[in-house]
């Protein structure tokens, strides 16, 4: 096996509390990053029609457009497909471009699925949300080194607001 | 005279007359993006607009929400996108994308990302108040949302980014400073949106940098051929540089624009909040605008403006004010002490290059 992620940096926010591991009953829903085609020919595509001095500026791609360019090989389709049924998982969603897809399991069928990982509950932010996250890093089996980018849904907490509300300041001269 | 930044100050800074509104007669459309599971509520909306809107049309209501809306109380970051999106762009189909009720074990932002994958017809511009240090994230995770924005890029979605509201950010590498560059803020695909503030907060003057006003350097993206030049400008003639292993100077520089970001009033849960500060409000008004310039070009048979910086930087800001005065903030310690980027002429890592001047901005970017 091999961890995908190994530089991503896993921390409790502050303000996130843990309440305990997942019954390994409970179902979770994961998104798998698959590997995408032809990204040279993406990034040249960009330039062509974002620069006004091209003959091409202003002439985008459409999502079927996008999707073709990019869309995983179909060794990859097929690969990473038998992986997730032979671990029990079900209800998999795919999206135009067929380069997500989000797949429902149970905590154990994960668990066996990504060695290292283990879901936790927790709850935290202003809006006291609940999340299903690993404290541990997730492995892959090797032979889907060249298939999955990353497993979303692990790692990651959500963003908290930045905004502030500031003293109001202070007057220049008087404000009537 | 004013107690605050709202729509008609806002409109009158950018000089946007009451005829700068979108016609209604397009498939122009614009989104706001939060990942915050804060709710929305369209009763704030409508008494934000009924206390400041009017004098300019607008729409009552957004066109579409994404995402399950509760009756949970509202957030103040979703109640400040929706009305400054809609008030700067304002009479343009708005959606509102938010991510209320997705399952535990699901990435928000993530989940946005796979709707940008998912749907065929999507608003022209989507402003999004989402950041993370870069350092905090796997590059293979950074690398391919990064791809994903190429995707959007290609499609001639316009994608607006806040800069952050830590200035130059800090951390601590193997015991030295250094500056903390953030994500998508820090991607060469995204139009990233820096903050300022009036000079005199109770008058409309000329803009001077918010100190908060995220900016820097990537660590992760080298520095894309469109704002080599403008860089190296900046690199050459700031007479107040940091020391040089606080930064990448070969990587991404950011923010590439700018809008107040200072002293707003917002409407949640019905309440009137002054005083509400941070790049999230910066973006939705340059969002808002950019939007309004959409509307020329449909209405002249142009296409949109889709990825915006390799013109911007071509046209080396013109039609922006050039905010040239103030600092943001960066690491408390004698050596920069707490002093981050400075800006100055032309492009800077503060503000980028500069504010938008409505009329300005819509003749350099109107053809082709």
């Amino acid at each position: 096996t091999y961890s995908p992620e190994p530089d991503q940096r896993w921390m409790l926010p502050p303000g996130w509390v843990s309440l305990g591991r997942v019954d390994s009953e409970e179902e979770l829903s994961l998104t798998f990053a698959l590997k995408q085609q032809n990204l040279e020919r993406l990034s040249e595509l960009v330039q062509v029609v974002s620069d006004p001095n091209s003959p091409q500026y202003g002439k985008y791609l459409t999502l079927e457009d996008v999707a073709e360019l990019v869309q995983p090989s179909p060794l990859t389709l097929r690969t990473v497909r038998k992986w997730l049924l032979a671990a029990g998982a079900r209800n998999c969603h795919s999206v135009t471009t067929q380069d997500f897809l989000t797949c429902w399991l149970s905590v154990w069928q994960a668990e066996l699925l990504l060695p290292g990982a283990e879901f936790h509950r927790y709850v935290g932010g202003p809006a006291e949300t609940h999340v299903v996250r690993s404290p541990h890093p997730y492995q892959l089996p090797q032979a889907l080194a060249p298939h999955v980018d990353f497993v979303g849904g692990l790692h990651r907490f959500p963003p908290t607001s930045s905004l502030r509300q500031r003293p109001k300041p202070q007057g220049v001269g008087t404000v009537g | 005279l004013h107690l605050g930044v709202t729509p008609s100050v806002l409109r009158q800074r950018y000089n946007l007359t009451a005829q700068d509104v979108g016609s209604g007669t397009t498939n122009n459309s614009q989104a706001c993006a939060q990942f915050l599971e804060q709710y929305f509520h369209d009763s704030d909306l409508t008494e934000f607009m009924r206390l400041f809107g009017s004098d300019f049309a607008h729409q009552a209501s957004v066109a579409k929400v994404v995402g399950k809306q509760g009756r949970g109380r509202a957030g103040i970051e979703a109640s400040l996108d929706v009305e400054y999106l809609m008030s700067a762009g304002a009479n343009i189909s708005t959606w509102v994308y938010s991510s209320p009720g997705r399952h535990e074990a699901q990435e928000p932002f993530l989940q946005w990302l796979l709707l940008l994958s998912n749907q065929s017809t999507l608003p022209h511009v989507h402003t999004v108040s989402y950041g993370d240090d870069e350092d905090s994230l796997s590059s293979v995770y950074i690398q391919r949302v990064n791809t994903e924005f190429m995707k959007a890029a290609a499609r001639g979605l316009t994608l607006l980014f806040a800069s952050g509201d830590t200035g130059a950010g800090c951390w601590s590498v193997s015991g030295k400073h250094k500056f903390r560059p953030s994500f998508p803020a820090s991607s060469p695909y995204v139009t990233t949106v820096g903050g300022t503030s009036f000079r005199n907060p109770f008058l409309i003057t000329n803009e001077v940098v918010d100190y908060i006003s995220g900016g820097g350097f990537s660590n992760v993206f080298p520095q894309p051929s469109y704002q080599e030049e403008a860089v190296a400008q900046f690199l050459k003639s700031s007479s107040h540089l940091p020391p040089s292993s606080y930064f990448n100077a070969s990587g991404r520089a950011y923010p590439d624009v700018a809008a107040l970001s200072d002293g707003y009033w917002v409407v949640s849960n019905k309440v009137p909040i002054p005083w509400v500060s941070g790049t999230s409000a910066s973006t939705p008004v340059f969002g808002g605008i950019l939007s309004l310039i959409n509307e020329h070009r449909i209405l002249n048979g142009r296409p949109p403006l889709g990825f915006l910086n390799p013109r911007l930087y071509q046209q080396h800001g013109a039609g922006l004010f050039d905010v040239t005065h103030g600092c943001h903030e960066s690491c408390l310690n004698e050596e920069v002490e707490g002093q981050g980027f400075c800006s100055g002429p032309g492009w800077d890592p503060v503000t980028g290059w500069g504010t938008p001047n409505f009329p300005a901005l819509l003749k350099t970017l109107l053809n082709p």
